[in-house]
């Protein structure tokens, strides 16, 4: 059973898959997923995300999606967004958006391990993968079972998240899974009433971190208030403020 | 095995344990966490803290306290922080402060329930408990096997930070746990600059979540700099721009 190949992987052709993790918790893997998405679609290519944090699965709410994804005994059908991304997340099939998952890790690895090999991912020049904080189930599934192209680490400018975020790079070194770059997330904010640049969690560590970790490092992405509204109303695919983050390099 | 009384929950006698929690990462729970127990020692109690964010546990360094702790054979020592915070965490068993932890879910609710069972804990007032992200393995096990008298929540701004939060509150009405506050974390800036507040993450929906919930609204508190470079220096017990949070209310 574990080796056969589901009927909905066949169906599907997928040219990369890339993780975006960062160990710590809302340093902003959602939303850096969710831009390498959309940048993606703006250079012409077929992206899907597997939001596979189970437990706290933001993806949705983000592009503005909620219809329940129709299963097909073939495999299960990601729902599109509306510029065309593929999108799977376990806050899909829930009743209500804020209804808790109350699992343990066994049954949430394996929704993880169903939502690669059930799902009709059909032609995608990337899956990415919006994984949960920590280096527990989730992360070590992700790395196990699929063909990782490598990952891409989230990290904000505080030391105590530097710390945490060094232990998700060490867990995919140590799992032989290469690290594409590193984003430094909520770096700064602008000043709506004076236009100063403001380096609300202390000056910035991203380029010295990448450098410490041999890491290319991808820049520094401020705290955008425009951005967080267009989050909150499932519209992040009309961030017009120019794409730092591509994929494509 | 399971029902029998270890020796260091002889030698422990626990006023109220209370568990500080939100399902989504970032926001701010272990800053709460270590803000209520400081407030707590500036009110001549004794206040312990479970740090059960077991593959992300940043309480040691924001407390400063890095030796090893001490096993005796009637059970683990905790190790005291500046002002008399007694703190539990397996970061302090880590070789360096950044290695993973690579657990599965059932590794890592046992290293909780063992910090609860063989932790010396003594006389405290409060037993805090610093919990991870989501609403998994640590969560259950902490609802599930320890004397909880409530959990306090900490959420920010963002719409997609509330969605996530509102699980975690149904999960502690799920399984009957008092909901004792809620608290509103990275709420504004205030610039340095021009001295305006700056509503980072979008306008405060702190109070109104509170009375949809029906949970008593602990107030906002501003992303202040200095206190996350206190934190980054290990030194959160020398904050002192006041206490707005209290435990014993
Ligand atoms: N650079 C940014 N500008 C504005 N809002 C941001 C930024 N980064 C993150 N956010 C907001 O902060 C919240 C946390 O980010 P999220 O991507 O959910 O983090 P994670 O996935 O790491 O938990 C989200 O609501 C998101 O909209
Ligand atoms: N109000 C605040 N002011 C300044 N820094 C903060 C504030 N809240 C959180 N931080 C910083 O942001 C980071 C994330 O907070 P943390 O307590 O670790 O969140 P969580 O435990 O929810 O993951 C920490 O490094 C902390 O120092
Ligand atoms: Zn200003």
């Amino acid at each position: 059973e574990a080796g056969a190949v589901k009927p909905a992987m066949e169906l599907s052709r997928i040219g990369g898959c890339v993780a975006v993790m960062s160990g710590k918790g809302g340093v902003g893997k959602s939303l850096v997923t969710g831009l390498l998405a959309v940048g993606l679609r703006r250079q012409g290519r077929k992206a899907g995300i597997l939001d596979a944090d189970i437990t706290g699965p933001s993806i949705p709410k983000m592009f503005g999606v909620g219809e329940r994804p129709a299963t097909k005994d073939f495999g299960i059908l990601p729902v599109r967004s509306r510029s065309g991304i593929d999108i799977m997340s376990l806050n899909l099939f829930m009743e209500n958006e804020d209804d808790p998952v109350i699992w343990r890790g066994p049954m949430i690895s394996n929704a993880v391990r169903q939502f690669w090999e059930e799902v009709v991912w059909g032609d995608l020049d990337y899956l990415l993968l919006d994984l949960p904080p920590g280096t527990a189930d989730v992360a070590l599934t992700v790395m196990q079972v699929l063909p990782l192209k490598g990952v891409v680490i989230v990290m904000s400018p505080q030391d105590l998240t530097v710390m945490i975020v060094k232990k998700a790079i060490k867990m995919a070194d140590m799992l032989k899974i290469p690290v594409l770059g590193l984003i430094e997330n909520m770096s700064y904010i602008v000043c709506p009433g004076c236009n100063e640049e403001v380096e609300v969690f202390g000056p910035s560590r991203g380029a010295e971190t990448a450098a410490s970790q041999n890491i290319p490092f991808w820049g520094r992405l401020p705290i955008d208030p425009a951005l967080a509204a267009l989050c909150d109303s499932g519209r992040i695919e009309d961030y017009d403020d120019g794409f730092p983050l591509s994929l494509a390099r």
